[in-house]
């Protein structure tokens, strides 16, 4: 048996929205730990992972450790039938092929029920090592939307270069260049707007910039983003999730040919 | 002349 409850029901609309558009379908795998999803995008070159921990949830009882296949696309159908405001509740039994999604408005004057069909889906699973990064930079999420899409006008790839004078991304196209430069800045009032750049070593990469656009769809759940860079790994985009876990989205590089 | 890395050249299958 598999039943969870959370309150802040928001939070998983939030996160599928996020993914939706880097994968079509994928396992949540659910343990006493936890909900965790790693997936790569359908050309191998990003990967998501996410983590809500149990004791995040109101309620979280998972007698097996089970992986529950599903389309995004339908779940994200599902979850927009539900409130913003509405505590969601997920259902499955063992051995099972449906997914039962309880929706409960705050006061408890609606309440809703969809069984989705489950998919068997064979997906890889990758070790990923911990690393100690040469340099994180944790800066407004809103901040770094606005740099991803402003880059986007003017090119299709940005390059993030962290060196002691802060961080800088920097794009070229057919009509012109473009850099923005962002130096730490500790508001110590407002710890979100901080700008805060750990650096052990200067470092220097290339990314799509579709794919950066698309991390950005997780603004909404944090008001603060992590990039975590060295030379020879792909950057770590994070977003934290209150009190319950992360959405972490992992880009490999482009590199010279 | 930039190539596009895979996810699979820096993390290993389970």
């Amino acid at each position: 048996m598999f039943e969870v409850r959370l309150v802040q029901g928001s939070l998983l609309k939030k996160v599928v929205e996020a993914i939706r558009e880097l994968v079509t379908d994928a396992n949540i795998d659910c343990s006493s730990t936890g909900l965790s999803l790693q997936a790569m995008d359908s050309s191998h070159v990003a990967l998501i992972a996410l983590l809500l921990r149990s004791d995040g949830f109101e309620h979280f009882r998972c007698d097996r450790n089970v992986s529950i296949g599903m389309n995004l696309a339908n779940v994200s159908k599902i979850l927009r039938t539900a409130g913003n405001d509405d505590i969601i509740t997920l259902k499955a039994d063992d051995d099972g092929d449906l997914l039962t999604f309880m929706f409960e408005s705050p006061n408890q004057d609606r309440i809703s029920d969809i069984e989705m069909k489950l998919m068997d889906i064979k997906s890889e699973h990758l070790g990923i090592p911990d690393a100690e990064y040469e340099a994180v930079i944790k800066m407004p999420s809103q901040e770094f939307l606005r740099i991803c899409k402003d880059l986007s006008n003017i090119g299709d790839t940005v390059v993030i270069s962290v060196t002691k004078e802060g961080v800088k991304f920097s794009t070229r196209g057919d009509i012109g260049n473009a850099n923005i430069v962002c130096r730490q800045n500790t508001t110590l009032d407002k710890p979100d707007d901080s700008t805060i750049i750990q650096m052990k070593e200067p470092v220097s990469l290339t990314f799509a910039l579709r794919y950066m656009n698309s991390f950005t769809k997780a603004t909404s759940l944090s008001s603060s983003v992590t990039i975590s860079m060295s030379s020879d790994l792909p950057i770590v985009v994070e977003y934290k999730i209150a009190d319950m876990g992360y959405l972490r989205f992992y880009l490999a590089p482009k590199i010279e040919d | 002349p930039c190539i596009q890395k895979k996810i699979l050249n820096y993390f290993s299958r389970d």
